[in-house]
């Protein structure tokens, strides 16, 4: 049965979609089967593995029924087991076109279930909001990985996605979990970045990974080339991090 | 007459906070009299200038008429005519509570009406999202300044932001005109960097600013001691940085 992990922060430009996109990678190097949903409209986690949503049926078909899930799994053959449901900017009208609905914090949900036992991970890239797409998400999830770039604003951030969770745990979906926290865009030469990551470590020492992703160029160029880090450029930091990244992560799993 | 401004980018993370300070900064150190008006419920702007908002009237009860806009505003003694309408986490209702409104697209505009007269430049800081929040600010300013940090993401983000700007001066606001792009976060350590800046300058060469905002820890660091950087630092590279952004920024304002 396939394990969902939403990948969230409301707060912009903190590596989520590089993380859905290279840790799925990883796992699925580490033969998971993997497949990234991409439910942002921004379509970044897409555009980075060099697909043009237009073209394809996303996100967006399966939601308003015109295809189904199966429908809109593209693959890639430099890596099985590695795929991805596209987004699509029309997903920017959820908010208004869900606002009606019963079952309107539901519908990843609904579109994921017959997919369950077709993978072992399903990877949700989230937009940088806590509105409709974001609650979706996490009303999916089992689980939530939090993505942080450990600078001034990071800590407010934190305990308001805290205070989402915890709402959406009690409203929405009481076995969500935090699958943990992982520092990402690491760079110590702002000193701040170490004093943060001790506080945040501090105070969730047990959701923290000890794996943190540094700032690495390789990693910002590889979605200019259409891949993940690991077929990019396998040796770069960026790679290493996010294997390792994903070996403590199944570590975990295999804990729990 | 307040001149409106709207700093706007969908894409997340690419110092829409931080230039809302630091330009708005610099342009009152330049004696402009200056309101930020802090229009996202992640409130980074507010926090950033040591304002908790729960403690202070903000833009929510502007909105909700609890208060006057006037009553709502905030003044900084270290520095005269640089004061901020606060945000609070409320406003990421809005999306929600506006839907039935008929004049659901002008709140801001209508809020800030009655404050034209009393500064030069009104600096609206937006959330990384083209939700009713950033197309409030959009109907309501002169002109739109975009941010853009030169990496692989901002070329398809920057064609979706002009594609929305076209729909909003067709539909809401004929006036609004794009002041200019910033490039920010840069980093020519990374080649494709400077790729990028060319490219953007070769499609717009009559709105990119020659002034471009550098990586500089300071301006990391600033926001955690609640000052812009001109009075946290102001002989570092940040603090130049803004001050020849603000310098360029009034020198097109009197080619007008
Ligand atoms: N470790 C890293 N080193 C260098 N650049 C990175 C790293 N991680 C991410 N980036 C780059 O930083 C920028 C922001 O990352 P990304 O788009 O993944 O964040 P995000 O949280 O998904 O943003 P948004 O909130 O807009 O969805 C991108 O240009 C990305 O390529
Ligand atoms: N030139 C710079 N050098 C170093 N750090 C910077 C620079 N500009 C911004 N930052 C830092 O980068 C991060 C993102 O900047 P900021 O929050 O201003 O972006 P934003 O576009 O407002 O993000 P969001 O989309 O979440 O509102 C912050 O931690 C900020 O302090
Ligand atoms: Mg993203
Ligand atoms: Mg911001």
């Amino acid at each position: 049965m396939a394990k969902i992990i939403s990948i969230t922060n409301q707060k912009g430009g903190v590596a989520k979609t590089t993380t859905a996109v290279n840790l799925g990678a990883s796992l699925a190097a580490a033969e998971k089967k993997v497949l990234i949903v991409d439910a942002d409209p921004q379509a970044n986690a897409t555009i980075g593995l060099g697909v043009e949503s237009a073209k394809y049926k996303n996100l967006y078909d399966v939601f308003s029924g015109s295809c189904s899930p199966q429908d809109a799994i593209i693959k890639f053959d430099y890596l099985p087991f590695f795929h991805l449901i596209p987004a699509s900017q029309h997903l920017s009208g959820m908010e208004v076109e869900l606002a009606g609905e019963k079952d309107r914090n539901h519908f990843i949900r609904n579109s994921l279930a017959e997919l369950g036992n077709l993978y072992d991970y399903i990877i949700l890239d989230t937009p940088p909001t806590l509105g409709i797409l974001t609650v979706n998400a996490l009303a999916a999830a089992d689980g939530i990985l939090i993505t942080m770039q450990p600078e001034f604003y990071a800590l407010d951030g934190l305990s308001k996605l805290m205070t989402t969770f915890d709402l959406i745990r009690k409203e929405l979906n009481p076995s969500i979990e935090i699958d943990g926290i992982v520092f990402t865009l690491v760079d110590f030469r702002l000193k701040l970045v170490k004093e943060i990551m001790d506080e945040v470590r501090k105070y969730f020492p047990e959701h923290v990974f000890a794996t943190y992703v540094a700032r690495n160029v390789r990693l910002a160029e590889a979605p200019s080339f259409g891949k993940p880090i690991l077929l990019y450029d396998a040796d770069s930091v960026g790679a290493k991090n996010y294997v390792s990244l994903a070996v403590e992560f199944l570590k975990r799993e295999r804990l729990k």
